[in-house]
């Protein structure tokens, strides 16, 4: 599919890099294995600028409205929100439990970080997701090299402060291709304090 | 290459832009 390109129009700031929104929802009777988790996410639209970004988010609703088993992603073009994209393959994601009710405001606070470059490793962030769940909302952000340890704690280290997260928050880091080995997104992660 | 860095008040301001709506 060819599809339009996407740039900053006068006298917009642009971007570092473009992103695509995603949105993806499950039933859970249903298996999440890779085909039905490709056929159930939709691409909504991609933004090249500052300006561009605001008038795509706020017509989107906020994720602490959605119900159900549902996901917004935002990633960079060209990056499938997937384990098996070329660009996350070799990656994984820090994973943050929200108490229900804080997740919109997570959500906004990541996505500003992203856009703004404020993480500071180079190359390595893919995009952030905001999964609702029935108990609980998680945030993650998935970056290109899950063994790189210089770059999964600057990613830490910026998502406390960004967040402004309490100290005793729990992190917790999970490698795609364990994702892809137990099939899960949030299970078996590895807990850092 | 430069990269183009904003801050958090920065991309807040320009919601009220007429540009963002």
């Amino acid at each position: 599919i060819r599809r339009k390109m996407v740039t900053p129009a006068a006298g917009e700031h642009p971007l570092q890099y473009n992103y695509t929104f995603w949105y993806s929802r499950r039933t859970p009777s249903r298996p999440a294995n890779t085909q039905s988790y490709e056929q159930n996410i939709r691409q909504m639209g991609t933004v090249a600028s500052v300006e561009q970004f605001w008038k795509f988010y706020s017509h989107l609703v906020r994720p602490g409205d959605l119900t159900g088993h549902s996901d917004f992603h935002l990633f960079k073009e060209g990056i499938k929100p997937m384990w098996e994209d070329e660009a996350n393959k070799n990656g994984g994601k820090w994973i943050i439990r929200l108490r229900k009710g804080l997740a919109s405001r997570f959500w906004e606070n990541i996505i500003l970080a992203m856009l703004g470059e404020q993480f500071m490793v180079g190359e390595e962030i893919c995009g952030v997701v905001v999964s609702i769940r029935f108990q609980e909302d998680i945030l993650s952000i998935w970056n290109k090299t899950a063994n790189d340890q210089v770059t999964t704690s600057r990613i830490r280290d910026t998502l406390r402060r960004v967040l402004n997260l309490p100290p005793n928050t729990i992190m917790e880091y999970k490698t795609h291709n364990d994702s892809l080995k137990d099939n899960s997104s949030f299970r078996n992660t590895k807990i850092t304090l | 290459g430069t990269r183009i860095i904003y801050d958090r008040k920065f991309l807040l301001d320009c919601r009220s832009s007429p540009l963002a709506r």
